[in-house]
């Protein structure tokens, strides 16, 4: 089967501003997750969309009942860090495999950051 | 405390499972017991 990707994921240090902190609710504390190879781009985002809009719905229950089935992976994007400390946005068919060997190269937890897609 | 969540996503019928803890001590490899 595919490999285990280890990847720690936070909120974008400067694409995150307050008001997308307090809409989403998102914490500006890492996330520490595995997944298979095969995972893509597109199912990391999704991923953090189903899982904001649970701890949402925990938080405030059935106050504002979050629809979590309309978690997409258009909600957010995902960037990687780059040598001169950009950020790279991550095409969203990409395997976590891919990205791990031809952006990140290097066998500890892939550093990965997300933020609100803006819409253009 | 070693509490993992683990969650299912789907897209396009290929479903991926992801395992997420709240801290990397034990749970990534080489990081603490394991």
């Amino acid at each position: 089967g595919a490999s285990e990707i280890e990847l720690v994921f936070c909120p974008h240090p400067t694409l995150m501003d307050k008001e997308d902190t307090v809409q989403t609710s998102v914490e500006f504390v890492p996330r520490y997750i595995k997944t298979s190879g095969n995972a893509t781009v597109d199912h990391l985002s999704k991923y953090l969309a189903v899982r904001l809009a649970l701890e949402e719905l925990r938080k405030n229950g059935e106050a504002s009942p979050v629809n979590v089935d309309a978690a997409s992976e258009k909600q957010y994007t995902i960037y990687i860090p780059t040598a001169n400390g950009q950020f790279t946005v991550l095409n969203g068919s990409f395997s976590l495999e891919l990205v791990s060997e031809k952006y990140w190269k290097v066998n500890k937890p892939m550093e990965l950051y997300f933020a609100p897609t803006k819409e253009h | 405390t070693g509490e993992v969540t683990v969650t299912d996503v789907t897209i396009n019928s290929l479903t991926v499972t992801f395992r997420e803890a709240l801290a990397a001590k034990g749970f990534f490899r080489g990081w603490g017991l394991e």
